[in-house]
């Protein structure tokens, strides 16, 4: 899942 | 993002700076447990490694800068700048006992098998444990000093609400992270203890000392 890759959070 | 994520943030920097300017102010750093530093600066430097490779927001890019920063000098601080106050008889967890097993584990357990991932999924898994020299020096000593706990309040803070943030995400965004909120868990549950302490002592203007 590309959202999880992301990691927008800190 | 919601509330308790910028509100968890704001708690995480906060602990950072409060430390930084704890040690300045003081030209001390007794108490402080010189290993937890270090793992947290390697915590973030293999977690924003994505600064190189991947833009997210302004915000993202100046507080994963300014959380690098800070925890690097606060590491120069201990093991440099203040290195007479540095209280290593004391500080003498065990790190390998952490960085081993979260190193391994990130191998086997990631979202995705390729350098950088691994490298985030190690960092997640050591910031949950990254904490560990510092308590271990304070139930060592029996003692913290008041800014001290506050410092590990406001950290323990950050994870509490990042718990709240992940439900949150859940909810309206049907976002999750199993990875992160199985670590984060972890993390806040090795805060518990200490909260305890803090409200029932600290709060209540005592120092904290642990009954002998």
């Amino acid at each position: 899942q590309d959202t999880i890759l992301t990691h927008d959070e800190l | 993002m919601n509330l308790f994520r910028f509100l968890g943030d704001l708690s995480h920097l906060l602990a950072i700076i409060l430390l930084l300017l704890k040690i300045w102010k003081s030209r001390s750093c007794a108490g402080i447990s010189g290993k937890s530093q270090v793992l947290f600066a390697v915590v973030f430097t293999a977690r924003y490694l994505d600064l190189f490779t991947n833009y997210i927001s302004l915000y993202n890019t100046c507080m994963k800068v300014v959380y690098i920063a800070c925890s690097f000098t606060t590491v120069w601080l201990i093991y440099s700048k203040f290195k007479a106050t540095y209280d290593g008889n004391h500080d003498t967890f065990r790190v390998e006992f952490l960085v081993v097993p979260t190193a391994i584990l990130a191998f086997l357990v990631n979202h995705d098998f390729t350098p950088l991932e691994i490298l985030w999924t190690f960092s997640i898994y050591l910031e949950s444990v990254a904490i560990l020299p510092q308590l271990f020096m304070v139930s060592k000593t029996g003692e913290a000093e008041t800014i001290t706990s506050h410092y590990l309040f406001a950290l323990g803070v950050y994870r509490t609400l990042y718990l709240f943030n992940w439900i949150w995400r859940y909810h309206f965004e049907g976002f999750f992270d199993l990875i992160a909120i199985v670590a984060g868990l972890v993390q806040t549950v090795l805060y518990c203890d200490f909260f305890y302490l803090y409200i029932t002592k600290v709060l209540k203007g005592k120092k904290l000392s642990l009954p002998a």
